[in-house]
């Protein structure tokens, strides 16, 4: 992480692309060792082959266009958000709004999500990695979407009084917990949340995505189980009334740097620390680790570059600085145009957006090297317009490219980092533009 | 805003550490 003065890195193509019935299980290098602060848990691709949300009855994976079309989408409501709690970067945070007709949101019949605000949560589509929870007494086991970009933890809840889309587990009974419970209206919790109104005395919570879809219910509070850990008291949206685009998945777990996210609510237990690890390929098995950083989750070896925190809550912004490919440092980006846009890190967003001055600079070196080792251009795919044919090829040699953050922190990407792989003969650099500089 | 996107931090150990104010990448760790 300090930094590779290597300029080209080998990459399988074949590994681009794991069969439907091929997951290797864990691939973890390093031993798991378990200490006695830190929960660790698995990660996988929701549409891969190590996925339990895969298998014949959970429909056709999306299509990579309709993976970068909601990659795209995402991009535009995480800006968006972004854009209304900062006034410009460094600004206050906005003030949070009260859900307008809040009473009867739960138990309405109407398909409207007009009572719910908009955007109050990003677009949802490309946050692919799914991780098991276990919520209740005694525990039921639910897989839930992993997004460090939001912060309030769902899931779809008995009886759904309105509607509930389907997903693979079952559904959680509040009646079958012996510890669940409503959060009132009058518990400072329920004002953390961006988006709340109240019913009879119980909290209501209400989370519009950018892609339209939503989930409205009650707040709540019940055991959370994380591994081999119980948070008591977790408070997370029972979902009474939801709609989109969440696949199979029972709900999702909110990781961002807000007051309802576990990151916050486990404090004391875990410090505020997390880490995770997500695969090479969507045929093998990451992690997902909660606690101070153990040797096992490599933070033996983490080059570290501060949490920018004066940017609005949420998000985990760092101080992007230069950009290296081949070894070299990109000269032709100045450091202002990273500064001046800012940059987030997302397990949610699939290909790493950049300021348009930086990406031309990139493209184009990446470009230059890939020439000069003769490989074949291909046509432009979606949002990814710097493509090859590696029809009839074993092993690829690619250019380093590595981003270079604040404090000299570096990220020399895995070779399964550089290239986003349609086909064989469409293997894109997975990084787009944002169309300027200071979108 | 610029953003670390999912498929650049592929088999990075991606550390957070809020109390720290620390965001940290560890080479190599699936």
């Amino acid at each position: 992480a300090a930094g590779s003065s290597a300029d080209r890195v080998l990459l399988r193509v074949d590994s681009l692309f794991p069969g439907p019935s091929s997951c290797t299980s864990t691939q973890e290098r390093k031993p798991i060792t378990a200490t006695s602060s830190a929960a660790r848990v698995p990660i996988v691709h929701r549409h891969g082959p190590c996925s339990p949300l895969a298998g014949a009855h959970a429909g056709k994976p999306p299509s990579h266009a309709e993976i970068l079309a909601a990659d795209q989408n995402r991009v535009e409501s995480l800006h968006h958000r972004v854009s209304s709690t900062t006034t410009g970067l460094g600004g206050k945070p906005r003030t949070k709004k009260k859900t307008p007709g809040h009473s009867s949101v739960p138990a309405s019949s109407s398909s409207s999500s007009s009572s719910v605000p908009a955007s109050s949560g990003l677009s949802l589509g490309t946050a692919n990695y799914v991780v098991p929870i276990g919520l209740g007494t005694p525990p039921s086991r639910f897989t839930v979407v992993f997004d460090t970009g939001s912060d309030t933890t769902w899931v779809q809840c008995r009886p759904c009084v309105v509607s509930c889309y389907k997903q693979k587990d079952r559904l959680f009974d509040p009646a079958k917990s012996s510890t669940y419970a409503n959060v009132s209206c009058a518990d400072p919790a329920c004002a953390d949340l961006d988006a709340s109104g109240c019913n009879a005395g119980h909290c209501l919570y209400g989370i519009q995505y950018g892609d339209g879809s939503y989930t409205v219910g009650f707040f709540a509070k019940d055991t959370l189980a994380v591994a081999q850990d119980a948070i008591k008291g977790f408070k997370f949206g029972c979902g009474e009334k939801n709609r989109g685009l969440f696949g199979q998945t029972a709900g999702l777990l909110g990781l961002g740097r807000g007051p309802t996210s576990i990151t916050v609510q486990a404090y004391e237990k875990y410090g505020g620390s997390f880490s995770y690890c997500l695969p090479a390929s969507s045929a093998a098995t990451g992690y997902l680790e909660f606690g101070p950083l153990s040797p096992s989750s490599s933070g033996s070896n983490a080059k570290t570059t501060p949490m920018l925190t004066d940017k609005g809550p949420t998000f985990y912004y760092v101080g992007l600085t230069g950009i290296r490919v081949g070894g070299k440092q990109l000269g032709a980006i100045p450091e202002s145009v990273f500064s001046n846009s800012g940059t987030l890190v997302d397990s949610g967003t699939v290909i790493t957006r950049l300021p348009d001055t930086a990406y031309a600079a990139l493209s184009s070196a990446f470009a230059a090297a890939m020439a000069a080792s003769g490989y074949k251009k291909a046509a432009a795919y979606s949002i990814l317009d710097t493509c090859y044919d590696f029809t009839g090829l074993s092993q690829v040699s690619l250019p380093t490219v590595s981003l270079v953050f604040q404090g000299g922190a570096c990220l020399d990407l895995d070779a399964s980092g550089i290239v986003y792989a349609i086909s064989q003969s469409q293997v894109c650099l997975g990084f787009a533009s944002n169309g300027d500089d200071e979108s | 805003v610029g953003i670390v996107g999912n498929t650049q931090q592929r088999t990075y150990g991606v550390l957070y550490d809020v109390s720290k104010k620390v965001v940290g990448f560890a080479p190599g760790a699936c």
